[in-house]
């Protein structure tokens, strides 16, 4: 039996929010360390991966080993139903075809229960290599934000470049051009890793996309190397992390 | 011209 206590439903909205863009269906493995969620969009350009461990929650309890097949649109109109700092438990059988939300407000004098239908989904799971990244950057996750919107307007392709100077992201499309340099601060907002210089193209969408995980996180860590997916992640309090792999644009 | 990869390309099923 799965039994996990969120002190605060937003924090749920914020991940579902962070999830809903990107796929429509999910699998969340439930284990005694805690939740994992993985899986592709539906083109294979991207994959998203969610952790949530123990510590983070109010309670946490998962007996026996339990997927949860999600339906992310539904269980986005679930959480969007209860008040953000309503306590959420998620409850599920060992077996479940069905998960239940009880949505509890602060004095307790308002309780809200949901059951929500589980999918019977197969996913493939990929493995995730450990990678030496050339270059780490983490900076504010609203700057990264801001200058993902801005790239889009541009051009459908970012291109990255990270040498011991800074980050540059730049754009080139039909409209002109955009490119927007960043340097490492003596404040610590922006710290820039770098062993090898690099240079990486990428679709503007799915970064676009990932900026949805900006409310859950004041900052963001960008992960580059060569011929690997870029990484984006952002930290979640004490529970984890969501991170997102976008895999490069290629010459021909 | 840059064409875009996928991502399966890079991480192996399991």
């Amino acid at each position: 039996m799965l039994e996990a206590r969120f002190g605060e439903t937003l924090l749920l909205k914020k991940i579902v929010d962070a999830l809903k863009e990107i796929i429509s269906q999910s699998t969340l493995d439930c284990t005694e360390t805690g939740m994992q969620l993985q899986s592709m969009d539906n083109s294979h350009v991207s994959l998203v991966a969610l952790s949530l461990q123990t510590e983070g929650f109010e309670k946490y309890r998962c007996d026996r080993n339990v997927s949860l097949g999600l339906d992310l649109k539904s269980l986005a109109k679930v959480v969007k139903s209860a008040s953000g700092d309503d306590a959420v438990t998620l409850t599920a059988a060992d077996k479940a075809d069905k998960l239940l939300l009880s949505f509890e407000s602060d004095n307790k004098s308002r309780t809200a229960d949901y059951e929500l239908k589980l999918l019977n989904l197969d996913q493939d799971h990929l493995g995730i290599p450990e990678t030496n990244y050339a270059c780490i950057v983490q900076m504010p996750s609203s700057e990264f934000a801001r200058i993902c919107r801005d790239m889009s307007m541009f051009s459908e392709s970012v291109v990255i470049s990270c040498t011991k100077q800074g980050i540059k992201f730049s754009a080139n499309g039909d409209m002109g051009s955009a490119n927007i340099k960043l340097s490492d601060t003596s404040k610590g907002d922006i710290t820039i890793d770098v062993d090898e210089p690099i240079t990486q193209s990428f679709a503007g969408r799915y970064l676009n996309t990932f900026t949805r995980a900006t409310p859950l996180s004041d900052r963001v860590k960008i992960c580059l190397a060569p011929d690997v997916p870029l990484l984006v992640e952002y930290p979640i309090e004490d529970y984890g992390y969501i991170r997102y792999y976008l895999a490069p644009k290629v010459d021909e | 011209n840059r064409t875009q990869t996928s991502i399966a390309s890079y991480f192996k099923k399991e």
